[in-house]
């Protein structure tokens, strides 16, 4: 699964993802990837979000919603709504995932749950980062 | 005018039980990086996040290392069923596609279900005709397969008649 978060100058936020699913699965299978708020969510002035892993779970969870709604809700920082599912929900269960995710502010999230995630992001000053394992 | 942020992923898992050369990790990373430059050269030049995201994930479609596009995993029939959204924050519209067989890059696909508003989600083959008839490009199925699906999937068809499917490797079950 591959996936990206974008905050433009104008303040605007947008999410997308796209997925083979997994190797040898059953024909028909639909993942979280095209599910608006499993995989995929963006709202202005809150967070976008891209998820990868176990999709059936971040269709169960609502995953991209999820975390915007911690985000808005709760008032909880990117960092800790996107932690919260990955890490401390997810992780106990040995559901393997990840995600990317940016807020309004520009401020980055990058959890994952599992040895390594590619990934990478530019920040606001531009400094790019690319990575794969811890 | 605000600040801009751009993140990508390409998948996460086991990354130690993957069968990759240094080679092919160095390659992947380069990829990563080219999507993060296309992406940041919109942003850069004021352009939209919308289409900063569709950039960015159009090149790890087309990159052979990641699983989605070129490179897909193939399915228990043996071909390829790709999946994709897009989601607007600004307008908080969204398109997807699932399940599509023939189109080459399905996030365009899905973006252009988001903009026509006619539908969230389209699947199968009405997915396929719809962009095809949007003028998007359409390729044969085997277009996305790799040497290394074809041997993933072999592998995991054998670890199911030996029974030791949990076993498999890391590329064997995702790639």
């Amino acid at each position: 699964t591959v996936g990206a978060v974008a905050l433009d100058a104008a303040g605007h936020l947008a999410a997308a993802t796209s997925t083979g699913g997994y190797n040898n699965k059953p024909e028909g299978r639909v993942g979280d990837s095209p599910i608006i708020g499993a995989g995929t969510y963006a709202r202005d002035g809150v967070c976008a979000v891209s998820g990868t892993g176990k999709g059936e779970f971040f269709i169960l969870h609502a995953v991209g919603h999820e975390v915007a709604s911690r985000v808005a809700y709760l008032g909880e920082s990117l960092e800790q709504a996107s932690s919260k599912i990955i890490i401390d929900e997810f992780q106990p269960r040995s559901i393997g995932a990840g995600l990317v995710a940016v807020d309004a502010k520009g401020n980055i999230a990058a959890p994952y749950n599992t040895d390594g995630m590619f990934r990478g992001w530019v920040t606001p000053e531009g400094k790019f980062f690319v990575g794969t394992h811890d | 005018m605000g600040p801009v942020a751009l993140a990508i992923h390409g998948g996460c898992g086991v990354m130690a039980k993957l069968d990759l050369s240094e080679e092919e990790w160095a390659a992947a990373r380069v990829d990563l990086r080219r999507s993060l430059e296309a992406g940041w050269a919109i942003l850069s030049a004021g352009g939209s996040a919308l289409d900063a995201v569709q950039v960015a994930v159009i090149v790890m479609e087309d990159s052979p290392h990641f699983n989605a596009g070129y490179g897909a995993a193939l399915n228990a029939a043996g071909y390829h069923e790709l999946d994709a959204s897009i989601m607007d924050g600004q307008t908080q519209t969204g398109g997807a596609v699932a399940g599509s067989r023939h189109i080459r890059n399905p996030i365009r696909a899905a973006r252009l279900v988001m903009e026509r508003g006619e539908a969230v989600l389209l699947a199968g083959h009405a997915a396929d005709d719809y962009a095809k008839a949007g003028g998007l490009e359409v390729v044969p199925n085997s277009h996305f397969t790799t040497e290394r699906r074809v041997k993933a999937l072999a592998a995991m068809k054998e670890h199911e008649k030996q029974g030791t499917a949990a076993k498999a490797s890391e590329s064997e079950k995702h790639g």
